[in-house]
C-alpha cells in the first residue's frame, strides 16, 4: 500500500460519501445517473466475488464491503424511495448502458490473464468500470444545470482512478516492477474520458462560475 | 503468485 493508492481510495470513498450525503439531505437525485449507479454495482460485484474467499488484508475487505453496501445504498434510494425517486428524471438518463455489458464482457473472454471465472469477472469489471461513468457524463451534459454536490461528486469519482494510476507509476518503478497492462489500459480510458469535465469543472472553479458542460 | 498479486487493490 502507498500513499496514492490511500488517496485514491479515500478519494473514491469520499466520492460515494457526497452522493449519499447529496441524496440524503436533500432527498433529491436530480442530476444523477441511476444507470452508472447499476453498472458500479455490476462492477463492484464482479470485481469482488473473492471477498469472502480471498483475505488480503482487513483495510481491503472493510473497503469492499463499504463499497458494495454503498452502491447498493445509492440504486435503493433511487429506485424505492418514496420521495427520491420521484426526483429521478429517466427522460435524461438516456445512455443505452446495457450495451457496455457485453462488450466488456466479450473483451474479458479475449483479453484476460487466467482463463478461471474469477479472473474472467474481474477483468470484466476493469473494462465495465472504464467506461461506467458515460451515463453519467451523457447527463450532465444535457441537464442544463449541475449542482455543486453533483459536480464534485463527479470530479472526485474521476479523480480516483487518476490517483491510482500515480500508484501503478509508483509500484512498478519502485516496488515489483511488475506490468499490469490490464487494470493499467482500463485506468487509463477511465480517467481519460473525466479530461473535459475536469477542463471545465476547473475553469468553473477558477471563475467561480456555475458548472456548465458544453452540450 | 500471478493470481495473487493481480487481485490486491480494489
Amino acid at each position: 500500500m502507498n500513499l496514492f493508492r490511500l488517496a485514491g481510495d479515500m478519494t473514491h470513498l469520499f466520492s460515494i460519501i457526497v452522493l449519499l450525503l447529496k441524496i440524503h439531505a436533500t432527498k433529491s437525485c436530480s442530476g444523477i445517473s441511476l444507470k452508472t449507479q447499476e453498472l458500479y454495482v455490476i462492477v463492484f460485484l464482479t470485481r469482488y466475488l473473492d471477498l469472502f474467499t480471498r483475505f488480503v488484508s482487513l483495510y481491503n475487505t472493510v473497503m469492499k464491503i463499504v463499497f458494495i453496501g454503498t452502491s447498493f445504498a445509492i440504486v435503493w434510494y433511487m429506485r424505492y424511495h418514496k420521495v427520491v425517486k420521484q426526483t429521478y428524471n429517466k427522460d435524461e438518463d438516456t445512455f443505452k448502458h446495457y450495451f457496455l455489458l457485453l462488450p466488456c464482457f466479450v473483451l474479458a473472454l479475449l483479453l484476460h490473464n487466467e482463463f478461471t471465472t474469477m479472473d474472467v469477472l474481474w477483468t470484466f469489471s476493469l473494462y465495465l468500470e472504464a467506461v461506467a461513468i458515460l451515463p453519467q457524463l451523457v447527463l450532465l451534459q444535457q441537464s442544463r444545470n449541475i449542482d455543486n454536490l453533483t459536480g464534485n461528486y463527479v470530479f472526485f469519482l474521476g479523480a480516483y482512478r487518476g490517483l491510482y494510476v500515480l500508484n501503478w507509476i509508483y509500484r512498478y518503478f519502485l516496488q515489483d516492477h511488475r506490468a499490469r497492462w490490464i487494470p493499467w489500459i482500463s485506468g487509463l480510458v477511465q480517467t481519460a474520458l473525466y479530461a473535459d469535465f475536469f477542463y471545465y469543472y476547473i475553469l468553473s472553479w477558477k471563475k467561480h462560475e456555475k458548472l456548465k458542460l458544453p452540450a | 503468485d500471478k493470481d495473487e498479486d493481480q487481485h490486491d487493490e480494489l
